[in-house]
């Protein structure tokens, strides 16, 4: 049965489509059949894999829309064999008013995932930086949540508040159990004061809930998107790679164990 | 009359709120009656001036949603005489819903900015990393926008969209003439080949569109915040600190000959 993961904060620029892209690409090489599904009308995971999202003439919205393609119609390949994506562009923006006057708002995209449950393993969402029905809809069909946690100032208070959305959700749309999976401690700089002091105070503060991997702060993560490739290919030997890697393995055995 | 800049880009952490904060405390400092608005439900212009934002009894969506209580009595001093903030917090994102219900709901802002607009020479607004209805109103309220371009891959493909976006709204928003003050370069990192190539293609791209004025990467405006300072003040003498005045000046520059 398909795990679905959701990447979410809604502070922008924390490594949300960084995570999504790489750890569906690690997944994928570690042999899961992986769909990574982009969210945001941004389209920046779809920019990622070399796609140009303004000329692609389906994409997710055209799906959770009144359109209402199947997402089996919308998938296109990547340059990993068993990693899919499902793209999206700007006309995505329209669906965070449209989802707003439906009925069931809250479970458009769990319905359309339906049609590629048993195709996949696991489906990873990467989710735009804007707490509205988007991302309430990637959440309600999601299993499980990823929070990219970027090591600045500004990450404590909106993490309580994203937690606590998370509980409501879970509360409030039944039956959706999505469970906090992990906080990621992305962009750390081990080279300075000021980072190795919020790092800490962030795993004091969560405990567990902080996973053992964090990502540094990496050139080649920054460079990847630009050769259309997942950092996974772009940079296979690199520290960043093997962050992603490990974060991967820290995924699947949590997983067994969740 | 007041200048209105908007601080705007739906990317996530391009430095939108580290510029609203830091150009409106450099142009405070030059003896401008400054007003700064926070206009993101994160409220991090809130946070980077020392205030609780879960703690505000009335913030800008007081003003904005049906209490309707006027701006003026919203203002909050700063630690620098002449600036002064209307804070957010959560409550705001319950503004997009609610203003894409009311009549003339891109103007709404723009009618309560009248109430304080005498005391002030200008008004620096901070937006939210997404294109909805609060950035609409935040453009449409505006004389003038800043675009603040984190020095990576993605910085191209969103810029194009936003450009666009600020024409129709000057087509469709009468009186409404906001105009591109211009794009300002951020997290810029001399030491990388990438950072040195995006910043030479996105000025080869843009031309005159970019400020000269460009912000490095500096740790102390990451910093700043936490000590509930803007960065003029917290580390006054930083080259952050210069790069904020210098942009001040070719903003009040600009404003001029504009
Ligand atoms: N560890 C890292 N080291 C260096 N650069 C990084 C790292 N993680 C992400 N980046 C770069 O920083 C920028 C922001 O990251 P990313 O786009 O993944 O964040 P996001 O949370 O998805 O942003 P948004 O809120 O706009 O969706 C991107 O240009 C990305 O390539
Ligand atoms: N030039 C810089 N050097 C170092 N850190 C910076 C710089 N500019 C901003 N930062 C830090 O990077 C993070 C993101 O910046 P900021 O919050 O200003 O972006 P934003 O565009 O307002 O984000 P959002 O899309 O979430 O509103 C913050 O923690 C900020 O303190
Ligand atoms: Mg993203
Ligand atoms: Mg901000």
């Amino acid at each position: 049965c398909m795990r679905t993961i959701a990447i979410a904060n809604q502070k922008g620029g924390c490594g949300k489509t960084t995570t999504a892209v790489n750890l569906a690409a690690a997944l994928a090489q570690k042999r899961q059949r992986v769909l990574l599904i982009d969210f945001d009308p941004q389209a920046h995971s779809t920019l990622a894999f070399g796609y140009r999202p303004s000329r692609l003439l389906t994409t997710v919205y055209h799906s959770i829309s009144n359109n209402k393609i199947p997402l089996s119609k919308i998938i296109l390949g990547t340059d990993i064999q068993t990693l899919d994506l499902i793209p999206s562009n700007v006309l995505l923006s329209g669906a965070e008013t449209e989802l707003n006057r439906m009925n069931g708002k809250a479970f458009i995209l769990e319905e359309k995932l339906k049609n590629v449950a048993g195709k996949y393993d696991t489906c990873i969402i990467d989710c735009p930086p804007w707490g509205g029905v988007l991302m309430l809809n990637a959440l309600v069909a999601s299993t499980e949540v990823i929070v990219p946690v970027q090591v600045h100032y500004y990450a404590m208070e909106g993490l309580k508040q994203l937690l606590e959305t998370i509980k409501i959700i879970r509360n409030n749309f039944s039956p959706c159990d999505v469970k906090l999976l992990g906080l990621l401690l992305t962009f750390v700089n081990e080279s300075t004061l000021f980072s190795r002091q919020i790092q800490k105070g962030l795993k004091e503060h969560f405990g567990d809930l902080v996973f053992n991997t964090v990502i540094h702060r990496a050139v080649r993560l920054a460079e990847a998107p630009s050769a259309g490739q997942s950092v996974l290919t772009y940079a296979a030997q690199s520290r960043a790679a093997d962050e992603y890697r490990a974060l991967a393995d820290e995924v699947n055995h949590e997983g067994i164990f969740a």
